[in-house]
């Protein structure tokens, strides 16, 4: 579709903060964020990752990000809860 | 016959320039080539972190694909045998060089920055990388250590240098040759800073007196943040500044004053590199070769100034993985300058007065992973086609689109009342 996205994603070793979250080696990745961004939106789903298989399972969601860029430029209020976003993950997917 | 290309990348910049609309910075170089050029306000990193992002916009693939999520694997072993940019250049009768930090140095880039598959003779390093997290930065105490916050005087510096300083003199001087030989070329400059450590001439400091420097406007952990999503910011604490601050881990914070220094390094150190990018522009114009050179500037993701409490890149966040990005084409986004005259006269930005607005802009969200097919359509080339699904064994296709068909200004683009443009060339 016409619509203009950007794709950004980033591996997790845990769902905490731990002194290798920011660089984890690959066999230690468990998490990948993967995110979507639009000229209105930022989507994140934060997912299951194998390092074996390179697989992301998409069902099995850790956690998840979406900032409205009108109203949250700097994307400080997590909305993801507060909205239905399954026509996102479709959309990430 | 074909353009040449100057590919300018900068590592950790993130747009905090003023034809990005940064209203404290003093990049008058950067904003003249933007002046000329079409500049993208929407692009954004693949991954905020150096060798995944940097693997993934020169093979035109996404991290998926090179399988580099770390530093550890080189895709032509790990993955697929991809195509880089340069290679696919240097293939189309261009001499392919890379000065500097291009590709990320280590494992991922097979320890010769993929040479010789991207580049026609062997990268140049500069001699001064080797120090750049030595103890060289002078303490209140006067002892020296390795910090982030690292203002220094370059005379001290090991060699009298800095890394930035001398890779600059190297692409200048291969223009020089590139002038003399009349060979077509593709030149990759790559800066370090930037990135930490925070290591720039102390007199760039004067640019920025503390008294000026603000706190980021959001500089709290959002309490909806879920916890995976955090990067604890490890490399900012591993410096001797930083770690003499005792900050509590994961969450910090940074005490107010040293967050405020971090950002007046940070600002300062791109001043430094605004310098050296117009040493480098105006020599191109010293070779005559700013009528018939392609000038793309770039950087491989952004970082975090305090913003959602966070430092360095590590994250999904805007902050992280948005990039400058602008390309510069003679005769496309700007008329040939009459024979003779200056494109890109050097800027002092210590004594330069006032700013220029970008030449063309677009607000598309656009990706670095399309740089790859945008700069080949540009050059004339044949673009790379799509990759198809699954592309492990494809050796030259992409996962970008180009987006040079974004350069004419469309009309939900334009400013009320200005003139969509239709037709490229008579719009620039």
């Amino acid at each position: 579709n016409e619509e203009a996205v950007a794709f950004s994603q980033y591996p997790r070793p845990a769902d905490t903060p731990q002194w290798n979250s920011d660089k984890p080696k690959l066999k230690d990745i468990r998490i990948m964020g993967y995110s979507m961004r639009t000229a209105d939106y930022r989507y994140t789903v934060w997912v299951q990752f194998d390092p074996n298989s390179f697989r992301a399972d998409f069902k099995d969601v850790h956690a998840g990000e979406l900032y409205m860029v009108e109203t949250d430029p700097n994307q400080d209020y997590n909305i993801y809860k507060n909205a239905s976003h399954g026509w996102l993950l479709k959309k990430i997917l | 016959d074909g353009m040449n290309v100057l590919f300018i990348v900068v590592d950790d910049l993130r747009p905090i320039l003023g034809c990005y609309g940064d209203k404290l910075v003093k990049s008058p170089n950067i904003d003249q080539l933007a002046a000329q050029s079409m500049v993208f306000s929407n692009a954004y990193a693949q991954q905020a972190v150096c060798a995944p992002s940097r693997v993934s916009f020169l093979t035109g693939r996404r991290p998926d694909t090179t399988r580099l999520y770390d530093f550890y694997s080189y895709w032509r072993v790990h993955a697929g045998n991809y195509s880089t940019m340069p290679q696919y250049f240097k293939e189309n009768g261009y001499v392919t060089l890379s000065v500097g930090k291009v590709f990320h140095p280590g494992v991922s880039s097979n320890y010769s920055d993929d040479y010789p598959y991207s580049w026609s003779i062997p990268p140049f390093h500069p001699s001064a990388e080797k120090f750049e997290n030595d103890k060289t930065c002078r303490g209140k105490d006067g002892k020296l250590y390795a910090n982030l916050v690292c203002p220094v005087n370059v005379t001290e510096m090991p060699g009298g240098t800095l890394p930035d300083i001398q890779s600059t003199e190297e692409a200048i001087r291969l223009l020089n040759i590139m002038k003399t030989n009349r060979q077509k070329f593709f030149l990759a400059v790559g800066y370090h800073k930037p990135h930490i450590p925070l290591r720039y001439p102390q007199e760039f400091l004067k640019l920025y007196p503390l008294e000026n420097i603000t706190l980021a406007p959001d500089p709290w952990v959002p309490k909806k943040l879920p916890s995976v999503a955090y990067n604890p910011w490890m490399d900012v604490r591993q410096r001797d500044d930083v770690k003499a601050l005792n900050v509590s881990f994961p969450y910090g914070p940074l005490p107010d004053d040293f967050q405020r220094q971090i950002r007046q390094s940070y600002y300062a150190a791109v001043s430094y590199l605004d310098v050296q990018v117009g040493r480098l522009l105006n020599a191109l114009d010293n070779v005559g070769l700013s009528n018939n050179t392609i000038v793309v500037f770039t950087a491989d993701h952004g970082w975090s100034l305090g913003e959602h409490g966070e430092w360095a890149k590590y994250s999904n966040f805007d902050v992280a993985t948005r990039v400058p990005l602008m390309f510069y084409v003679p005769g496309m986004t700007t008329f040939p300058a009459s024979q003779g005259a200056r494109v890109f006269p050097y800027l002092d930005p210590f004594s330069h007065i006032g700013g220029s607005a970008p030449q063309g802009q677009s607000e598309k969200v656009v990706e670095l992973v399309s740089v790859f097919p945008t700069l080949a359509e540009l050059a004339g080339l044949q673009v790379p086609p799509a990759c198809p699904e699954t592309s492990f064994g494809v050796v030259l296709c992409t996962e970008g689109t180009s987006i040079v068909h974004y350069f004419n200004v469309s009309e939900e683009e334009t400013e009320e009342g200005k003139e969509a443009c239709d037709d490229t060339d008579r719009c620039f």
